[in-house]
C-alpha cells in the first residue's frame, strides 16, 4: 500500500507487510510515531517497538504487545489496527489525547516474528519461538512460559516439544529477553497488557500461584469495567478474573513477571472466539475484535492515566 | 510445509473428576500428535484439541469407550488455513 489509508485492515497480512506498514506510519506521522529496535530474534529478524509520543523524556508509559503466540493471528492484525487508531485519534479523541498528553505508548505488534514467519511459510499451527533446543530434536519455547515469574513451576512443561514448554531458563528467548531489557531499562512503564487469543478473557495476575496479587481488588474493578466497555460495541461476552482462578496454572508468564516488577496495571487478553473457529478467525472478524478490544484498552490506560503511581 | 487434510478439531467438555483425569492424560500421548488449543482446566470447561487424520478414529473410539462426550469444533481444518490464505491473497492482488 502507498498509505496506510489504503492499508486493509481487514486482511491478515506477512510480516514484510507489516514492517512496511509500521515504516508507512512513521513517515506519516513523525511528529508523533517513531519505530524502535529492541533486539534480534533467534533467526536475526528485528525485534520492533512503536513508540507514540508527543514529547518529553521516558514518561509514564503503556506497553501494548500482540502475537506474543505466533498462530493467534487476530492479535498482530488487532495490533496494525491499533497503531492506525492511536495516529487517527491522538488530537480528535479527547480521552487519547489526554493520555498521550502525559504518557507514551509503546506497541509491539509482532513479539515473536521467527513464530510469525513460521506460521506463514510452514506450519499455520506454530505457537511458540524458533530456537533450537539442545538435546532435543523439537524447536521453540513457550514465550509465555519464559518469563522469571514461578519460572519453571508445574504452570509449564519440561518437555522440549511439548508447547508449553519453559525452555532451558528464564529469559533464554531474545524475544523475550528484549521486552525485559526495554522494561527494566525504562523504569517507567505503569500499564503492560498482553494480547493473546482465543477466549474472550481479561486476565490479571497471577498465573504462577494461586496467592492473589495485593492489588487484586483494584485489577478487578477495572476488569469489570474495561469488559463492560467492550462488550458495549457488538455484545461479546468476556469473563474476567486473576489467570490461575479463571483458567489454570501458568508458571513464567509474562505479566506475573511485570507485575512483580512493580508494573501495578499488568493484564492480559484473550480475544475473539470462544470456539467456532478458535486462531482461524476469519478476517471479517478483525476489525470488529480491534474495536470491541480498543474500549477496554482505553479503560485501563484511563485508569492509569488517573492513578498515577 | 505442514497440511491439516484431514484435521479435526474437538471439544471436549470432562464432566466428571475421571473424565477430566483421562483428558489430561491424553496431553502425555505424544503418538497422537495432538495440537490442544485449549488445555484441560477443570470440569465443565472446555477441551479443544486438534487431531490429526490418523489419529481421528483412535481417539474418538476412546472418549466414546469412556463416556467422554465431545462435538466437533472445526470437522475440516485444512478448508479453513486454505480459505485464509485464498482471502490474503486476494487482499494482495487487490
Amino acid at each position: 500500500p502507498l498509505s496506510t489509508s489504503t492499508f486493509d485492515y481487514s486482511s491478515y497480512h506477512s510480516l514484510d507487510e507489516i514492517y512496511a506498514f509500521m515504516d508507512l506510519l512513521v513517515a506519516e506521522n513523525p511528529n508523533l510515531v517513531s519505530k524502535l529496535e529492541i533486539g534480534h530474534t533467534t533467526e536475526n529478524r528485528p525485534i520492533y517497538v512503536l513508540k507514540f509520543s508527543k514529547g518529553g523524556t521516558n514518561r509514564p508509559a503503556i506497553w501494548i504487545d500482540t502475537g506474543i503466540h505466533s498462530r493467534e493471528w487476530v492479535t498482530q492484525a488487532s495490533g496494525v489496527w491499533f497503531a492506525k487508531k492511536i495516529v487517527q485519534d491522538h488530537e480528535n479523541d479527547s480521552e487519547l489525547a489526554s493520555i498521550l498528553d502525559k504518557m507514551d505508548i509503546f506497541l509491539e505488534i509482532v513479539t515473536n516474528p521467527d513464530g510469525f514467519a513460521f506460521t506463514q511459510t510452514k506450519n499455520r499451527m506454530w505457537r511458540k519461538t524458533r530456537s533450537k533446543q539442545s538435546g532435543s530434536v523439537c524447536v521453540g519455547v513457550d514465550p509465555n512460559r519464559n518469563w522469571d515469574a514461578g519460572f519453571g513451576g508445574s504452570g509449564a512443561s519440561k518437555n522440549p516439544c511439548s508447547d508449553t514448554y519453559h525452555g532451558p531458563y528464564a529469559n533464554s528467548e531474545p524475544e523475550v529477553k528484549a521486552i525485559v531489557d526495554f522494561v527494566t531499562n525504562h523504569g517507567n512503564i505503569k500499564a503492560f497488557i498482553s494480547i493473546h487469543s482465543y477466549s474472550q478473557l481479561l486476565l490479571y495476575p497471577y498465573g504462577y500461584t494461586t496467592t492473589p496479587v495485593p492489588d487484586q481488588e483494584e485489577l478487578h474493578e477495572i476488569s469489570e469495567k474495561a469488559v463492560a466497555a467492550l462488550s458495549s460495541l457488538y455484545g461479546t461476552k468476556y469473563k474476567y478474573g486473576s489467570i490461575i482462578t479463571t483458567i489454570y496454572q501458568a508458571s513464567g508468564g509474562t505479566i506475573d513477571w511485570t507485575y512483580n516488577q512493580g508494573i501495578k496495571y499488568s493484564f492480559t487478553f484473550e480475544l475473539r472466539d470462544t470456539g467456532r473457529y478458535g486462531f482461524l478467525l476469519p478476517a471479517s472478524q478483525i476489525v470488529p475484535t480491534a474495536q470491541e478490544t480498543w474500549l477496554a484498552l482505553k479503560v485501563i490506560m484511563v485508569h492509569t492515566r488517573d492513578h498515577p503511581y | 510445509t505442514e497440511t491439516f487434510v484431514g484435521h479435526q478439531v474437538l471439544r471436549i467438555i470432562p464432566g466428571n473428576d475421571k473424565e477430566l483425569q483421562k483428558v489430561q492424560e491424553l496431553q502425555d500421548l505424544e503418538e497422537l500428535q495432538l495440537d490442544f488449543w485449549l488445555a484441560p482446566r477443570g470440569l465443565g470447561y472446555p477441551v479443544d484439541v486438534r487431531v490429526p487424520f490418523p489419529s481421528l478414529q483412535p481417539l474418538k473410539a476412546h472418549l466414546e469407550a469412556n463416556g467422554i462426550s465431545y462435538s466437533i469444533m472445526i470437522e475440516d481444518v485444512q478448508a479453513l488455513v486454505d480459505h485464509e490464505q485464498m482471502e490474503m491473497f486476494r487482499s494482495s492482488r487487490s
